[in-house]
């Protein structure tokens, strides 16, 4: 790696002046953000975006002429893109590209945003042609993630990402991923989910085996071990539910239940469940009547979590409450729009506010997790896909157990 | 003039990518050898067989989409 410059702070302001004609903006945005999000998964810096006035990178397309910029682009093909080095910030791409995402088809925008946001952060071009960094685009590639080379090079600018240098005001993709050997990671778009949640600050989480990935309407988002955001929990969950009446997010897993408020462990978790059967299926809070379902078999109990509940008459049959779901989900939540979900397998059902199936259900998972490889940009929320990119963080032990749900 | 054209070309590329730099006085043209030997930089770390001589796949190479800025490889124009 070259060393060009740096910034002097790491805390840094990027703004996106306009998009390309040929993603949706949503999807633009998206893989211009990601491409920040390499970089502070690595180092201790952190990207807000602000959408007016002054911003210490500057993200823009233009064509053969602007009068902002000296080196003109050349129309699709040959020059891609180009940026300043530390502490000037300008990053330009050619308008005139066809800029794509989640497809081989084009150049792939988000890899091409992170190699000039190196630049922008301080990095020359590398000598090994996988390298992000490499003067060459290498094409698109599915599981994206940088190379050992770019790491050293940002390092070498900013230091390691360490715990300390955590930021509260972060984005959670954001954490600091020590780079292990992988178990298999799960594909994102075709995998039985273990859970699913709407968690704190209107985030869906998915879970499978020992990754956690957000579901944004531009597809999946990286793959993290769940310990890296929630430590001291392990893989392989049965269920996860947060609620808002609490602010608790609880898993399950086998006998035992973890509480978190945020992503810090409450006292005395893990504990022991002993009033509800072990091995749940599933859980979800249900906004209407403030309450925790945990889901197992043919049956549900129904939990208040701030009140002594009687479980005596549990568990109840799920179809009784819940009509057209299939026994032993694999996942439920509920969701923003106010419905209610399971998944099962590679299917899910969306039920309505009378907790009835709707028509046209189940569909398969991918639909839900907006994958769809190897197609150009839809608009957003049909589905395309972001294939995950992966980073991998170390694991944790688990900690004492106590009795739960007294 | 097709012969003539891909020296231009070539030219054009490894001047614009760092790997030719024009002399900071004297005459325009360069010396062979200081385009054999930018030619040679741009080959290895393409990881091509360093020849010094244009052929097939290092025309195709240059023809990639790339980014715009210079790259540091070769050694004595990095100095």
């Amino acid at each position: 790696y070259l060393l060009l410059g740096r910034w002097r702070k790491k805390h840094l302001t990027y703004r996106i002046l306009n998009l390309p004609s040929t993603l949706s903006p949503s999807r633009a945005q998206a893989a211009l953000r990601q491409a920040f999000k390499y970089w502070s998964s690595v180092a201790p810096l952190t990207f807000r975006e602000v959408k007016a006035g002054w911003a210490d990178i500057r993200l823009s397309f233009h064509g053969r002429q602007s009068p902002y910029c000296s080196n003109t682009f050349d129309g699709p093909g040959k020059v891609l893109a180009h940026a300043d080095i530390p502490e000037l910030g300008s990053v330009h791409f050619d308008k005139d590209e066809f800029w794509t995402e989640g497809t081989y088809q084009g150049v792939n925008l988000r890899i091409i945003a992170a190699h000039e946001v190196g630049h922008a952060l301080g990095l020359g071009h590398s000598r090994y042609t996988q390298a992000l960094m490499a003067p060459v685009y290498a094409g698109y590639q599915p599981y994206f993630r940088l190379h050992p080379d770019d790491v050293a090079g940002i390092q070498a600018l900013y230091g390691k990402k360490s715990p300390e240098t955590e930021d509260e005001e972060e984005e959670i993709s954001t954490m600091s991923p020590v780079t292990t050997k992988p178990s298999p990671m799960p594909n994102p778009c075709n995998s039985e989910l273990d859970a699913m949640m709407l968690g704190p600050r209107g985030k869906t989480y998915a879970f499978k085996g020992d990754y956690v990935w957000t579901v944004t309407d531009s597809g999946p988002g990286p793959l993290f071990r769940v310990s890296a955001l929630w430590e001291g929990l392990p893989g392989n969950l049965d269920a996860a539910v947060y609620s808002p009446r609490t602010g608790w997010t609880h898993f399950f897993k086998g006998n035992k239940v973890w509480r978190y408020v945020g992503f810090k462990m409450s006292p005395g978790f893990p504990m022991k469940l002993n009033r509800v059967e072990p091995n749940l299926d599933a859980a979800l809070y249900w906004p209407v009547n403030k309450k925790v379902f945990l889901f197992k078999g043919s049956g549900y109990w129904q939990w208040d979590e701030l009140a002594s509940t009687d479980f005596s008459r549990y568990p109840k049959p799920i179809k009784a409450l819940f009509t057209g779901v299939p026994d032993q989900p694999s996942a439920a939540m509920s969701w923003q729009d106010g419905q209610v979900y399971f998944s099962k397998g590679k299917d899910y059902w969306r039920l309505n506010q009378q907790l009835r199936v709707a028509k046209g259900y189940p569909r398969n998972i991918t639909h839900w997790m907006h994958c769809r490889p190897q197609t150009a940009d839809t608009n957003s929320f049909t589905g395309d896909t972001t294939p995950p990119t992966t980073d991998t963080i170390l694991d944790t032990t688990p900690s004492t157990v106590d009795s739960f749900l007294d | 003039e097709d012969q003539r054209l891909t020296e231009e070309t070539l030219e054009g590329y490894l001047l614009q990518y760092g790997y030719l730099q024009k002399p900071l006085e004297g005459a325009d043209d360069f010396r062979l050898e200081d385009i054999t030997e930018a030619l040679r930089a741009f080959q290895e770390a393409s990881e091509l067989p360093v020849s010094g001589q244009m052929d097939d796949d290092t025309r195709a190479r240059m023809k990639q989409p790339r980014c715009g800025l210079e790259d540091p490889f070769n050694q004595k124009t990095l100095k």
